[in-house]
């Protein structure tokens, strides 16, 4: 039931944002950390059909439905998370990476990950001084329910720190180390296991990247208020 | 015609030194194109590093045993022309009409050259980005192409103190990559700092228009009884007169167990 069709026009040689209509859904199966409920998947596909032309171009990806926040709290100085309103105790291990020689396959990161869910374990943390971790990853974060910390690559011990102080403005090039989170981001976004992008290890990135970073990783403001939204949904439910 | 969507070309790499290959990345893409595994060229690991081709062809032994690492000359001071590497692989795609190619990068350490049937491309530098090249107007018409990657470390590899320490010298801190390749008190330094393909290659066949990169958000109401999917999606129109799109989205529930959906 859930099918939608819009026109577009896209002029010789543009790149165009489209944003569909949302899509209505009652009672959706949530998607929930490991031994908190179902890690519920649905598959989402777009297709372009042009005319004249026939079918151009298909995507896919499986999505789950939760929503996750998350705060210091002022008592503890910890991090509190909730996914889907419900407050979560987290269990979670420390992630370098699968193999030094990055001989990466999903076959190992289903094993590295199932274990970890076997451990009883629902978050793991990506270590700023190893990778962006991969979408296969991922893929196995949203099917076992680990929640994902992700570091971008910002070390204390690298960055800023030490006798004598090294690299105390970070990497020499900013603006491709802003490519490089703002193309990571697009690449692992819709996994429903990533739950926080954290700015490095033991460290704050240098100030402008801090800034750009934060900017970029804000709740869009479509999504800020949801008694407006509600509001507006309500004036016009679909 | 060739089948719409992504195919990863992950078998029949091969891999050499750039110090022992005379020839150039146009002369391997044309002219000279190495036929099989013979010496400089060997079997390749990709995606991977470099040290892993160089694990998988023996010819230096696994550095996660022993003390095999020792035996390993660090990039420090072999240089970083050691360690870099020329990629090879042949494909076949023959591609009709308005279809269009592209070849996809999903990550390189640090930075390459790719040379296509003679057609040269550089990707700039960074572990963590993707690379999407339109490959279209140099494919060969008979549908073997030859494809050549030269891949360099990254610029500051540093070199590893007699202490060793968290990061070495730290001088990797200056690229945008990762730092424990220096070495950590878990792990000895990687004696290449991880360069290579290290992720996906793939090409991927589209028409006229391509999809990049679709953003998926869910808001949720009333206590999670009411939700809205929205989604977002980037449109690129590659042909030369305006594209009348039917943009479709379908959300089907992920089947469990041996369900299949038809």
């Amino acid at each position: 039931e859930h099918l939608q069709t819009q026109h577009v026009s896209v002029p010789p040689g543009a790149h165009v944002q489209y944003t569909f209509p949302e899509l209505f859904f009652y009672k959706p199966n949530l998607w929930w950390p490991n031994g908190m409920g179902q890690q519920s998947l649905y598959n989402v596909m777009i297709t372009v059909d042009v005319k004249g032309y026939g079918e151009s171009d298909l995507w896919s990806h499986l999505f789950g439905f939760r929503k996750i926040e998350s705060h210091v709290d002022k008592a503890t100085r910890g991090r509190l998370f909730k996914v889907n309103g419900q407050p979560m105790f987290i269990r979670g291990g420390n992630w370098i990476l699968s193999d030094g020689l990055l001989r990466l396959s999903g076959n190992r990161y289903k094993t590295d990950i199932k274990f970890h869910a076997d451990m009883n374990f629902n978050m793991i943390r990506c270590w700023g001084g190893g990778l962006a971790e991969r979408p296969e990853f991922y893929h196995y974060c949203d099917i076992y329910g680990l929640l994902v910390w992700q570091e971008f690559w910002i070390t204390g011990d690298v960055d800023g720190r030490g006798v004598p102080l090294s690299n105390p403005n970070g990497p020499l090039d900013h603006d491709l180390f802003m490519l490089c989170a703002r193309d990571t981001v697009k690449l692992l976004r819709n996994h429903p296991s990533l739950a926080l992008w954290v700015g490095g290890n033991e460290q704050v990135p240098p100030d402008d990247i801090n800034k750009a970073l934060k900017n970029d990783l804000k709740l869009h403001p479509y999504f800020e208020n949801a008694i407006g939204i509600t509001k507006l949904l309500e004036d016009s439910p679909h | 015609m060739a089948d719409m969507g992504k195919v990863k070309l992950e078998s029949g790499w091969l891999a050499a030194r750039s110090t022992e290959v005379q020839l150039t990345g146009t002369q391997l893409t044309t002219t000279h194109p190495p036929t099989g595994p013979t010496l400089p060229w060997m079997h390749a690991v990709i995606p991977g590093t470099v040290l892993a081709t160089l694990v998988k062809n023996k010819v230096v032994p696994d550095p996660f045993y022993g003390l095999n690492n020792e035996t390993i000359i660090d990039i420090a001071d072999s240089g970083r022309e050691h360690y870099t590497f020329w990629f090879f692989k042949s494909f076949q795609c023959k591609l009709s009409g308005t279809q269009h190619l592209d070849l996809n990068f999903r990550a390189i350490n640090y930075s390459a050259e790719v040379f296509l049937n003679g057609h040269i491309n550089v990707l700039p530098k960074g572990m963590f980005r993707r690379h999407s090249l339109d490959v279209t107007d140099i494919l060969h018409p008979d549908g073997q192409n030859f494809l050549a990657v030269l891949v360099h470390p990254p610029d500051h590899p540093g070199s590893i103190p007699p202490e060793g320490g968290q990061g070495g010298d730290h001088e990797i801190g200056k690229d945008v990559a990762a730092q424990y390749v220096e070495g950590w008190d878990w792990v000895a330094p990687i004696r290449d700092r991880n360069t290579g393909i290290w992720d996906e290659v793939s090409i991927s066949v589209t028409g006229p228009v391509k999809i990049i990169d679709p953003h998926l958000v869910s808001s949720h109401f009333d206590n999670y009884k009411r939700a809205y999917l929205h989604a977002t999606t980037e449109l690129e129109n590659k042909g030369s007169w305006v594209a009348e799109c039917s943009l479709n989205i379908q959300v089907t529930k992920e089947v469990e167990g041996s369900i299949c959906l038809v």
